[in-house]
């Protein structure tokens, strides 16, 4: 694939 | 009618698990896809600088050969050039919007700080809260991280447009009516000694299989996505069994169990396309000594064999700017969150500083 994978970015880590 | 909200909830530990496993899992499934998709390209690659199946079917030396033919049909039923002309000059505005909202995010953030700092100046120890550059630490590396994928966005561009300017001469070419393609394409002197000669049939019958092959990875590529498995109730047993989850040994166990015999059938595939290959350049090499070769002849099949590319080349300038697109508007949405993430937490510091500011007069 040629753009960046956007996977990691999708799912929100941060628990408030 | 009672629904459990908390049905979903699991143990960090388990969710961390399914996680990682369906990382593992995508990387296998892309794995898998990967090698089917390389595999095809190359052998469109093999048969284009081979010119074949054109070769087989120009034996008037003058009208179009159908294959290509049916290339050009299916490049004009997709839009021709003008359909991905349009859609590569749209891709600089996807950048630009996705570029202002993550400077509109990031100048929030400076705006505030400035304001803090400002007022930290003026009161001194008085002003006694967290500084906001301290807070938005975080909220800049995300902001960064942005940028970098930015960045790397603004390479592949660059990368699909120079595929485009490459190949959009021959591209266009392939997109006319049939008519001006023949008349675009040189004449050769037929090769009468081709029809009816045995190579000719064993050049056909091998990309027949060949066909067959790349039809059964088609198949492949379809049962691999469908394959679906969850892990959460395994995880969970382990971690209440045993204190603690394997996630890799137990991931690997369960995605050979899945994939095994998909993994095997593409090998066997990859195997038998190999082969196929290499018949074919024997036979080709024998079906090109039987050909008058003369310099028209070459300058005809020249032409040929850049036709097929530019269908190639038009496919996966199209399948490379489906993805630019998708990205884009992916990264739009993600952006948004984050906008909002940063006028929340500026909208909190106003509060507090308002509030602040009010105490500071008072006292």
């Amino acid at each position: 694939s040629l753009y960046p994978s956007l996977e990691d970015l999708k799912v929100d880590k941060v628990i408030r | 009618k009672f629904t459990d909200l908390f049905e979903k909830m699991v143990p960090m530990a388990v969710q961390q698990s399914v996680s990682a496993a369906n990382s593992r899992k995508a990387e296998t499934v892309n794995r898998l896809i990967g090698s089917m998709r390389e595999a095809t390209n190359l052998c469109n690659g093999v048969l284009a600088s081979l010119n074949l199946p054109a070769a087989l079917e120009d034996l008037s030396g003058d009208a179009v050969p159908q294959s290509i033919l049916e290339k050009s049909r299916a490049l004009i039923q997709q839009g021709g050039l003008q359909s991905i002309e349009q859609l590569i000059k749209d891709l600089p505005e996807l950048l630009q919007r996705n570029r202002e909202i993550l400077d509109e995010s990031l100048k929030m953030l400076d705006d505030e700080e400035a304001t803090d700092n400002e007022l930290r100046g003026k009161f001194n120890q008085r002003w006694n809260r967290t500084p906001s550059g301290d807070l938005y630490k975080p909220l800049r590396a995300e902001g960064n991280n942005f940028r970098n994928i930015l960045d790397k966005a603004v390479q592949a561009d660059q990368v699909v447009r120079e595929r485009y300017t490459a190949h959009c001469e021959m591209i266009a070419l392939l997109c006319k009516p049939e008519n001006e393609l023949s008349a675009a394409i040189p004449s050769a002197n037929p090769a009468k000694t081709l029809q009816g000669s045995e190579v000719v049939n064993v050049l056909r019958s091998q990309l027949a299989q060949l066909d067959e092959v790349k039809r059964e990875r088609e198949v492949l590529e379809g049962e691999v996505k469908s394959v679906t498995f969850d892990l959460t109730a395994k995880f969970l047993t382990a971690l209440a069994q045993d204190g603690a989850i394997n996630e890799e040994v137990m991931t690997s166990s369960e995605l050979d169990a899945r994939y095994g015999s998909h993994n095997q059938r593409v090998q066997q595939n990859l195997r038998r396309q190999e082969e196929l290959l290499s018949q074919i350049q024997v036979s080709h090499q024998e079906f090109s000594a039987l050909k008058q070769s003369n310099s028209e002849a070459n300058t005809r099949e020249d032409v040929l064999k850049k036709l097929a590319s530019a269908h190639d080349s038009y496919i996966e300038i199209s399948s490379n700017i489906k993805e630019g697109t998708k990205f884009y508007n992916d990264l739009t949405e993600i952006l948004l969150k984050f906008q909002n993430k940063c006028s929340d937490i500026v909208f909190a510091r106003k509060t507090e500083r308002d509030e602040l500011l009010k105490e500071l007069q008072q006292s």
